[in-house]
């Protein structure tokens, strides 16, 4: 489905330049429930960009579906993410004038999804996440958790293959965070909707099949369980 | 040191109403290691935004040192703030045009804190939250576990007597936030700094010497232990 190969990173600024990600070669396959885990700083949000074509690589290539992201038109890209790829970004990036409902539904109004259908699927995304009747708050009068599933129900709600998710828990109670586990792994099971998650959250990686460990930028375990 | 007396707070924007908090009392004493834990939306920002008066109840009262917010004018509560309270927000809010030393030495400008003074408790205050060398950087150049530590940093630097942190280690490894937690609980030792933290940790709850749990705004367990 996606694969790096030889994927590094380096950002450069001025007189400062960080090497985020040294090498990284990954292979996702359709339907599979990973987590990746590492140290703050050691290239999770690095390597989700790049993964999604969000950004490039400093050297090595992303292929989605078998072809070079360095291969697609600006347009082709773009489309692809919009039909393919739902991302959950660790800072949510809500757009602040936007109610939750015009926060979600952005992506189908893309799309092309009619109204009568746009309305009723914000409704039973927004049941999904525990977060029933919020639809025409705006971000700031949310919680910080709240927002976060905001975040997740927007991604989610466009029903892509693949779902790009940065520490989707983080600023959740382990109630709240394990019902949206539970959520993410019946759409996989069920839909074969396949996930890639980055958490700190011991719990999400023992429910995960496969477990890649990053540390300094470098792939240091892949482990796929049963 | 802080109380909270019958404190209420509803969030009030045209039809909207929100009952965040319902008649809450809580008395933090000096040295305190307090945890206030809950459900996502439970009202844990709500409640550290009425204790440090960054925020008004609806009704109810906050003492600070036995005086009441409300009598005191702005000057003197923001004088208080910048002399006695680091405020660690759940989203961070760091300064994007200023660079990670200028966010850290920000308040001790405001207490007068002479130049090399600043240079070498913000190199060593970075030390402490394992950020070495990162003064020149901008937020924006920082993972999102880095800008976290930044902010930690902010609050830590001015040695204030106490500390509210929403949420500080949502955003880290288990070991990067095991590392905060025990340089926090050493100036608690120490230094007898007090800290009230809202968390969705168990690790932090447990090593915490006092839990406060909300529900629904309201507060439902307040146990002390050894
Ligand atoms: N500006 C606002 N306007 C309206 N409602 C608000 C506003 N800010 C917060 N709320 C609501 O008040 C309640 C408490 O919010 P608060 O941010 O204190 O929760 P929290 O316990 O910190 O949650 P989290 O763990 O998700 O950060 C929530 O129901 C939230 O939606
Ligand atoms: N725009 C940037 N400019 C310079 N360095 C950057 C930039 N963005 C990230 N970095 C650096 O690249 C490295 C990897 O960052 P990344 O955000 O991928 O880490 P992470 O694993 O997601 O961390 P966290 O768990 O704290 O979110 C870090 O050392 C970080 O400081
Ligand atoms: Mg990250
Ligand atoms: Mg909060």
């Amino acid at each position: 489905l996606i694969s790096a190969e030889a994927v590094s990173k380096s950002y450069e600024s001025g007189d400062l330049t960080v090497k985020a990600l040294h090498s990284v070669d990954l292979v996702i396959g359709s339907g599979e429930f990973m987590a990746i885990a590492g140290p703050s700083g050691s290239g999770k949000s690095t390597l989700l960009f790049m993964i999604s074509g969000l950004d490039i690589p400093t050297s090595g290539r992303v292929l989605l579906k078998g072809k070079s992201i360095s291969e697609m038109s600006g347009r082709e890209l773009s489309d692809f993410r919009r039909d393919h790829i739902g991302f959950i970004f660790q800072s949510y990036n809500l757009i602040p004038v936007l109610t939750v409902r015009e926060n979600i539904e952005y992506i189908m109004l893309l799309q092309g999804v009619g109204e009568k259908e746009r309305r009723d699927r914000v409704a039973e995304i927004l049941e999904d996440v525990s977060l029933p009747g919020m639809e025409n708050r705006f971000p700031s009068q949310l919680s910080g958790g709240q927002q976060q599933r905001v975040a997740v129900a927007r991604a989610m709600v466009s029903k892509p293959d693949l779902i790009l998710a940065d520490e989707p828990t983080a600023n959740l109670d382990s109630y709240t965070g394990e019902a949206l586990l539970d959520m993410m792994r019946e759409l996989n099971e069920k839909r074969g909707m396949t996930f890639v998650f980055s958490t700190h959250d011991t719990t999400i990686m023992e429910r995960s099949s496969r477990l890649v460990l990053l540390r300094d930028g470098r792939i240091v375990k892949d482990e796929t369980r049963g």
